[in-house]
């Protein structure tokens, strides 16, 4: 049971927080303002306000239980960087951090981060991608010559069956699944996306907004595009 | 081929505008502040120094040629407001706007973006479930009991040939590929990480840090954690 020590309840350090929390295991939660502190409290192992630059304060932290320390101050280089070089001094075995630059991140590098993230050049990256083949929702390299995508399936492939659409003969490329996406109204009125992946069965009708996932060259791949 | 419009070359908006660029893709990139203007040039179709909650100034703008506009202005929320609202107006056919709080993002739809994302939620889910399983990178449901997954190769395997370690029997699951990462160094003495997607071979030896490609069931797939 892996215990996370989160520096900073920002959007970003909260998710983590949230996320780490609701698939079981324990959090310790750290920021230096209240408010932020309070409103995580019920959903983390331990919440706790304080400056993480405090070198004494950071000493009554549980140290030996902490396995992975995630530091998720973004705007403060300098409480980030103090942060890591105290975490690194008292000893965590793996430190994972935010950076906002290029030279943010290789300073936290030399005062003992492991391992660094830039959310903005991630995201950007990951946005742009899906706007240059939005078609293309994931493209895994299988080999040189082989890859595994999930595609949107193009309009004329709506209504059809895939045995009608003789995909592998005529596409070259295997389908090994539809996922299919069915939205229902919770308790609150609120739509909730469920999507259930299907094994692909010749007579199934594709539905509007199907995504196949399918396995073949980049070419034939593409030559899928809408 | 598409024409994006950018708005905000903070570090989000820039690396969307750099990769929309090196992918081939028309960029026209907005901001007020001049050295980011500047800076981007070289790199995009056009560069435009402008307050974007100008009307007068967007009217200025090639409107007719815009077929994704890109709102990425993150804690100027009246400016991202505003944006989107001019664009609506315009009659820019698709937006998609960074949000940075759940408020945020429901206003800028109710103006007008049809898309919202808010990159400090998506990174703190994607890093949160990467700290959780560390050794499954990618998890690709294919239908109610097979799921395809990219996984770090427990430290057993090092040194052992697909053969030798008998997967498909003795763990129940198909090796679609092996990813290997090398690592060299570029002019400026950079370490340059370069992944190779290798079709499995039955006495290809396995290496330290390689990544397979498998599909089985989620069980199945749990069984190989280190
Ligand atoms: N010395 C410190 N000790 C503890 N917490 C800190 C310290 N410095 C900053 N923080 C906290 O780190 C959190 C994240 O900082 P950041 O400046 O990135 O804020 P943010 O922009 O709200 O975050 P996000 O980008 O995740 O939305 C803030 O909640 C802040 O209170
Ligand atoms: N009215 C406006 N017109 C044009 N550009 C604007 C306007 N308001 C803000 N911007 C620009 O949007 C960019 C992104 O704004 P933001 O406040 O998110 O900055 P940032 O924190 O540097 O961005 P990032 O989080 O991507 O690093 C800035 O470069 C800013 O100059």
């Amino acid at each position: 049971e892996k215990v996370f020590a989160v520096f900073g309840l920002g959007t970003f350090g909260y998710e983590v927080c949230t996320v780490l929390s609701s698939k079981g295991a324990k959090v310790i939660a750290v920021d230096n303002q209240n408010k932020l502190v309070e409103r995580i409290k019920d959903d983390v192992t331990q919440a706790i306000l304080m400056d993480s630059t405090d070198e004494e304060l950071m000493m009554s932290l549980p140290l030996e239980d902490i396995d992975i320390a995630v530091i998720a101050i973004g705007d403060n280089i300098e409480a980030s960087i103090i942060t890591a070089a105290l975490l690194k001094k008292l000893g965590i075995p793996y430190i994972i951090a935010r950076a906002i630059s290029d030279i943010h991140g290789q300073v936290m590098k030399q005062v003992g981060a492991n391992e660094i993230i830039n959310i903005e050049i991630e995201q950007g990256r990951r946005i742009a991608n899906k706007l240059i083949a939005p078609f293309i929702l994931d493209h895994i390299p299988l080999s040189a010559n082989q890859s595994l995508a999930e595609i949107r399936i193009p309009k004329d492939f709506v209504g059809k069956s895939l045995h009608q659409l003789d995909i592998r003969k005529k596409y070259n490329i295997n389908v090994l699944s539809i996922k299919r996406t069915k939205t229902s109204i919770d308790d609150h009125g609120n739509p909730v996306k469920e999507e259930t992946a299907l094994s692909p069965k010749p007579n199934d009708i594709l539905k509007e907004n199907d995504i196949i996932v399918v396995i073949g060259t980049d070419k034939d791949i593409d030559k899928l595009k809408k």
